[in-house]
């Protein structure tokens, strides 16, 4: 890990983001504690899917936690930040799982936010195909991302980028949006630009993986509507409220 | 079902609105 990696050449947004990275020790702490705790209605034993949407909402929340911290976002009145939310939720939790896979750097198996480390033959054997077609589809990504040398600083600034990545037009504060994606984008682009002159279009190279990332997020709702609709999906789950929300 | 001021999800308007925040859902 390397926490707060400044130095020349870092622009002062992407400084900034890496000091709002959450402590992924903590995040672990947090959801395995939420996990453990027990609530009326819940089995001693819970299976292990229930447990998967369990965790996937934590992880969100503990996403709402950054976004609200990070700057711009913390400026907006809560209208457009459930906007802003609503329309990359999924995208987030996405690319949350595959840098936590790049960091692992394992092509045989996944690694959750709780520490667990799952062999991909177990996802095979266990998970269903749909599942599994969205597991292999992320780590051939996070496979990508790796030879492209994604950083953390270009992980801070993508994540910023997606949260966002929607068009103005849908949010009341035009202005501070526009000049967040403006400043992110060009953070990015200065970054890469000085960090790796060697490999001339990084940027357009990450910003092609965030289209497959939106791409991987919907094969992903997909699948969280046919459990849903399959009575598959536990009670209460955030996710599937994220899912039903009026989209803009 | 319950819905957040902007039309959105209640859990999420939870975490977000200042007034709420207090009270995180379980």
């Amino acid at each position: 890990p390397e926490p707060f990696s400044g130095g020349p050449g870092v622009p002062e947004l992407i400084l900034q983001l890496l000091q709002l990275e959450p402590d992924e020790d903590q995040v672990r702490a947090r959801i395995v504690g939420c996990l453990q705790e027990p609530a009326r209605g819940r089995p001693d034993q819970p299976a292990p899917f229930s447990l998967l949407c369990r965790m996937a909402d934590q992880t969100f929340i503990s996403i709402v936690d950054w976004a609200r911290r990070c700057m711009v976002f913390k400026e907006l009145e809560v209208a457009d930040q459930m906007t802003l939310l609503q329309s990359c939720w999924s995208e987030l939790l996405v690319f949350d799982h595959i840098y936590r896979q790049i960091q692992h750097g394992k092509e045989s198996s996944i690694l959750l936010v709780t520490g667990q480390e799952v062999e991909l033959t177990t996802v095979a054997t266990q998970a269903g195909s749909l599942l599994h077609s969205l597991v292999l589809r992320a780590q051939e990504l996070a496979l990508q991302l790796h030879t492209l040398q994604l950083d953390r600083q270009e992980f801070v600034c993508l994540k910023f980028l997606i949260l966002f990545s929607l068009d103005v037009k849908f949010l009341n504060n035009h202005g501070l949006v526009k000049d967040a994606q403006e400043k992110a984008n060009a953070a990015l682009l200065d970054y890469t630009l000085c960090h790796y002159p060697h490999c001339g279009d990084k940027f357009q190279q990450l910003l092609l993986c965030l289209v497959e990332v939106r791409a991987l997020s919907m094969q992903a709702k997909e699948y969280l509507y046919h459990k849903h609709l399959g009575n598959e999906m536990p009670r209460n789950n955030l996710l599937i409220e994220m899912l039903q929300a009026k989209q803009t | 079902p319950c819905r957040g001021a902007s039309g959105g999800p209640a859990i999420l308007y939870a975490l977000l609105s200042p007034s709420l925040r207090a009270r995180p859902p379980a």
